[in-house]
């Protein structure tokens, strides 16, 4: 009765509402948590004697180098054909303006394809763009890339509409990637509505002037952590099956939705295996991501670090895309592990969570699972979850601790089962 | 049955359904 006891404690037992509750004072006593801050360097310290408190095995720090980019005052006034201040949230890595600003011209563009056609139109102009929002893999690349693609047809600066599914005039920010053989520009993300304002005042052939300031500093790659512990294994120790989520977020909000739910219900899942006086075949290691908004990079050196030891990596699992009600669970791997795999949720019926989807994996786990480690990651109702997504408005507000009772059960039943199985899952 | 790097054998779908069923 092993996964009714688990489902039992994390959704109807003395557990319940253990993981809300600690993200709550987590979050509103630390805050946001972005890559190089104090408040990063509070959270692990802190997380790491929460770890050894819990009595979890093997707690320890791995050292890892991550960015620091910081934004400074920042701020963008539109002068012409009115004085309206825009809501804007640098994006990360941007340089500074000038402390004067930038002041020009806007052009506003809705793709890639019309800055491209409109390219000499684009010289010594900050380019604004209005991309329609698609689904996030497809826009995120007007954030990433946005800034580039302007400079490269002679633009002073761009802003970008936010990669938001809905709006109440939020800025949302992210990481953006400069090129070497590109000038670098600042570049800001802006409300869905401003820019939508901005579209149509272009398209009645206003002319458009902003102000732009940004403070924007960038500091030589900050000392960082990955937290780990475990609960080791009972007949194979040093294989390993790996749950986590990152600590890290952006500097806006609270990061509880991104990714503080899906750090602390992978925590949760060690924690409600220990009450349950539980002990796998193999080792459950938890591991808590640094530097993943700026691409896996925490992630990235620790896997360079253990990739030795890949052929003891049975699956990695991160949730990292919300903990609101669960789905299922999306698997990469072989057919036969995937047969397995829906074997092992079938476990989850009392909780009517069953599905198994495609494309299971995340930023922080990806490395593995390109080189053929099974993936899994929680997949939830992430309906709403890109109208907080890196804005103020990811706050614990929008956790509800049902839903990560739920995916807490969800994401201890896979884990425990697949560390207890005779068999490694078949690559 | 295919035999496992350590020589041992692993087990058949059949037997890994069971022993998840195990669980329940």
């Amino acid at each position: 009765d092993i996964a009714k006891a688990i489902i039992d404690l994390a959704v109807y037992g003395k557990a319940q509402n253990r993981s809300y509750e600690r993200l709550a004072l987590f979050v509103d006593t630390i805050g946001p948590r972005l890559s190089g801050s104090k408040n990063l360097d509070t959270a692990i310290k802190y997380m790491h004697n929460a770890l050894k408190e819990n009595g979890l095995e093997n707690v320890h720090l791995e050292p890892v180098k991550i960015p620091h980019w910081e934004r400074g005052e920042e701020s963008a006034m539109m002068v012409e054909p009115r004085c309206h201040n825009l809501a804007i949230l640098g994006l990360g890595n941007s340089i500074a303006t000038p402390p004067e600003g930038i002041t020009a011209e806007i052009l506003v563009v809705t793709s890639f394809d019309e800055l491209h056609a409109r390219a000499p139109e684009a010289k010594g102009k900050i380019v604004v763009y209005n991309e329609p929002y698609i689904s996030y893999g497809e826009t995120v690349q007007y954030r990433s890339q946005g800034a580039v693609e302007a400079a490269k047809a002679g633009a002073v600066a761009s802003l970008i509409r936010s990669i938001a599914s809905f709006s109440i005039n939020s800025p949302h920010t992210g990481w953006q990637y400069y090129r070497s053989d590109v000038p670098r520009i600042p570049t800001a993300c802006i409300s869905v509505e401003d820019a939508e304002m901005m579209a149509r005042m272009s398209s009645k052939g206003m002319k458009i002037v902003v102000n732009l300031k940004m403070e924007a500093k960038t500091y030589p790659d900050a000392s960082s952590f990955n937290t780990v512990g475990e609960i080791v294994g009972s007949k194979y120790p040093e294989q390993v099956v790996l749950v986590s989520g990152h600590l890290d977020s952006w500097d806006v909000g609270q990061g509880a939705m991104d990714d503080g739910g899906g750090a602390f219900i992978s925590w949760e899942a060690l924690s409600l295996i220990k009450n349950l006086g539980l002990r796998p075949k193999r080792t459950l290691r938890l591991v808590l991501w640094t530097g993943e908004e700026q691409g896996g990079v925490g992630a990235n050196q620790y896997y360079q670090l253990h990739k030795v030891n890949i052929s003891n990596f049975d699956i990695v699992m991160e949730s990292d895309e919300g903990t609101f009600m669960p789905t299922g669970l999306a698997f990469t791997g072989s057919d036969k592990a995937r047969s397995i795999m829906r074997e092992v949720m079938q476990l989850l019926q009392p909780i009517n969570v069953t599905a198994v989807y495609e494309n299971g994996g995340g930023t922080d786990v990806d490395y593995w699972v390109q080189d053929g480690v099974p993936g899994a990651s929680l997949l939830d109702d992430i309906t709403k979850y890109f109208w907080f997504h890196h804005s103020n408005g990811d706050t614990m507000t929008v956790q509800d601790p049902n839903q990560m009772n739920l995916c807490a059960a969800v994401w201890t039943v896979v884990s425990y089962v697949i560390a207890d199985m005779e068999e490694m899952l078949p690559r | 049955r295919p035999q496992s790097k350590n020589g041992r054998y692993r087990q058949t779908f059949e037997e890994v359904k069971r022993e998840i069923a195990g669980y329940k």
